[in-house]
């Protein structure tokens, strides 16, 4: 008898959400119960405002971002949520006084470079490492 | 990112921080960025005047490092991207034997080191000075050898550690970096003491030259051309500051 012709199983799109992926000003950020998902927001320190630009030579600041929402099932591609993550928000759903939700975190930080005098007026560049949020995610 | 900058958590006004809360905010900040409380610089700070040559070259490594953090991962600058801290010294006192003294003819340069934080690792350290053409040696082969002071004696010459030899023209003009790395060994045990560095230039045929005639430009040179010691450090793991 003549096969049944071998249907081609529909493509599955298999690429997975940009890790760093924040959502855009289109995007829904916005969980079911209107409050906002976790995602990554802007803070700025400004060496300007804190007077010290009389002995910091570069930056006059810079945007460190912070991160804040709701890590609430189900948690979206864009949260970035770890497997545990995942499997603590499910089983906040089926005990919620027993289990906290997961929490709105940094999952990638990146450093910031500071130019400055010392008392000496030699020019010190200090680098220091985490300092600002790349990504934020559910842990 | 985007969005709304810091709010206050609802119900809650917002209220501009007092006198004493900002400066204990600020004492937060510089103890969690590790810089020093605010230095008083003693002469108005120098980028109020004209730039010096320090200043001007940290500033270049400064845009490299910035470059480095935001490209996050990807192949570190050569220099910059390993340190996590590269201190410039003006030069403090310069001696020189030139012409009419005894051969053979150098250079020396004075360093305070005592900024130099506790524990940093010295990954690289150069000494930069400015050369002009020449126009008494014609277009000569010169050898430029650097030494560290290692002691000063009163009835002889001084213990000398060689650090670096580089050969140039007579002719070539622009900065000089002569790497004096060998010499951190000897920093981080006596801090307390200058950085004495001599330079000697010499012709092919091994006859001492003034340095100054050679182009070698000192502390009368413009502040932009003035030469300077950097170093590069590896920090040790971030200060464990004390929880408050």
């Amino acid at each position: 008898a003549a096969r049944p012709l071998k249907r081609r199983p529909p493509k599955k799109s298999n690429e997975l959400p940009h890790p760093n992926h924040l959502p855009g000003i289109f995007d829904d950020v916005h969980g079911t119960d209107g409050r906002q998902v976790c995602r990554r927001h802007e803070l700025y320190v400004s060496f300007q405002d804190l007077g010290w630009l009389d002995w910091v030579i570069a930056p006059q600041g810079y945007s460190a971002y912070y991160c804040e929402g709701e890590c609430s099932f189900p948690l979206d591609s864009c949260m970035n949520a770890t497997n545990h993550a995942i499997l603590q928000s499910l089983v906040h759903l089926m005990k919620p006084d027993a289990v906290p939700k997961a929490c709105c975190a940094p999952t990638k930080l990146s450093a910031t470079s500071v130019l400055y005098y010392d008392s000496s007026n030699n020019v010190i560049l200090r680098k220091h490492r985490n300092m600002v949020v790349r990504a934020c995610g559910c842990h | 990112g985007g969005g709304p900058g810091p709010r206050p958590p609802a119900g809650c006004p917002a209220r501009r921080l007092g006198p004493r809360e900002r400066r204990d905010m600020q004492r937060e900040i510089l103890a969690v960025l590790g810089l020093p409380g605010r230095p008083r610089p003693r002469a108005p700070p120098a980028a109020a005047r004209l730039p010096a040559s320090a200043p001007l070259f940290m500033l270049g490594l400064y845009r490299a490092m910035a470059r480095d953090d935001h490209e996050d991962g990807g192949p570190p600058a050569r220099r910059p991207g390993r340190a996590d801290l590269v201190m410039s010294f003006v030069n403090v006192v310069e001696r020189d034997r030139t012409l009419g003294h005894q051969e053979p003819h150098w250079k020396e340069f004075h360093f305070d080191l005592t900024q130099i934080p506790e524990g940093e690792a010295v990954t690289a350290a150069e000494f930069q000075i400015y050369k002009l053409a020449s126009t008494h040696l014609l277009n000569r082969t010169l050898h430029v050898s650097t030494f560290e002071v290692v002691r000063e004696q009163s009835n002889r010459e001084s213990d000398l550690f060689f650090l670096d030899l580089q050969t140039l023209r007579a002719g070539d003009e622009g900065w000089l970096v002569l790497d004096v790395t060998a010499a951190s060994g000897r920093w981080l045990l006596g801090r307390n003491k200058d950085l004495g560095l001599r330079l000697y230039v010499e012709t092919e045929d091994g006859r001492s030259v003034d340095p100054g005639l050679a182009g070698l430009l000192g502390r009368r040179a413009p502040r932009s051309k003035q030469p300077f010691l950097v170093t590069f450090f590896r920090a040790s793991p971030g200060p464990v500051r004390a929880p408050r």
